[in-house]
């Protein structure tokens, strides 16, 4: 099973 | 005040082309950086992030920073009524809720202006610090985008992985499965059809294919496009304005439960 990431578990909003 | 008059008007609305679909609204700001757009699709999964320096255009004035919340579909909707060849030139005043956009015929006898409406968005803005990637690819985006929409007839994800024999396309589906390899090649009569790839350590990808397809619309911008990998961070995907700057796409990866 694939799960997509989302960004925010990457970046952090400034 | 803002005015930003660009001679290849034309690339203006590509821009929009090729980000309408992922993005409903975002702001433009306007600087001396330039011109200049972050924005995050709704599902999270994609961001884009546009700059188009002041070199690249006949007039850049704006006298302070200057942020406008634009719906990208009605931004899109005026400027398909500029010609290719039009010279497009922005204007808002201090304060204002609204957005000129001029269209002039390349012979200057026909001259168009729309009015549009701004709107105000909340929207943060995404930290990206600087990444040393497994690999980098350069390669014809016309290419790029051809795989990436052979490949969704096929399957719904594309794993890309770059090892020393290449770059290896692959997607796997109801209906079978699908490989396509791309090696480093620069004999070629155009640096623009060369395939590059800068590899420090093997790497291997998932993607959604819906959003490969979706930021392969960016492919009349520039004849090659650039894709940064590394494992475990989303994929870079940057198409060179030439002269001007870029349009980058950060692509979250799928991952396996």
């Amino acid at each position: 099973l694939q799960t997509q990431l989302r960004l925010e578990a990457f970046y952090t909003f400034n | 005040m803002l005015e930003l008059r660009l001679v290849q008007g034309g690339l203006l609305k590509k821009v929009l082309e090729s980000i309408k679909d992922l993005v409903n609204d975002a702001n433009f700001d306007c600087s001396a950086t330039g011109f200049s757009l972050q924005a995050m699709d709704s599902s999270q999964v994609a961001v884009v992030a546009l700059l188009l320096r002041p070199e690249g255009f006949e007039r850049y004035w704006c006298d302070r920073n200057i942020s406008m919340g634009m719906n990208l579909n009605n931004m899109a909707k005026m400027l398909k009524c500029a010609g290719n060849d039009d010279i497009i030139t922005l204007k808002a005043e201090d304060g204002s809720d609204t957005v000129t956009f001029m269209f002039e015929s390349p012979t200057q006898d026909k001259i168009a202006d729309f009015e549009m409406k701004l709107m105000d968005i909340n929207s943060e803005r995404l930290g990206f610090p600087e990444a040393d990637y497994h690999a980098i690819v350069r390669m014809p985006s016309s290419e790029f985008a051809r795989i990436c929409k052979d490949l969704s007839s096929i399957g719904n994800t594309v794993v890309i992985s770059v090892t020393k024999e290449g770059v290896r396309f692959s997607t796997r589906g109801d209906i079978g499965t699908a490989n396509v390899v791309c090696r480093q090649n620069t004999a070629v009569d155009k640096p623009e059809e060369a395939t590059i790839i800068e590899m420090n350590e093997p790497v291997s990808l998932t993607f959604g294919l819906r959003y490969m397809n979706s930021l392969t619309k960016a492919t009349p911008l520039s004849n090659t496009v650039t894709l940064s990998l590394s494992s475990g961070l989303p994929a870079v995907v940057e198409y060179r304005i030439a002269e001007m700057g870029y349009i980058r796409f950060y692509l979250a990866p799928k991952i396996e439960e």
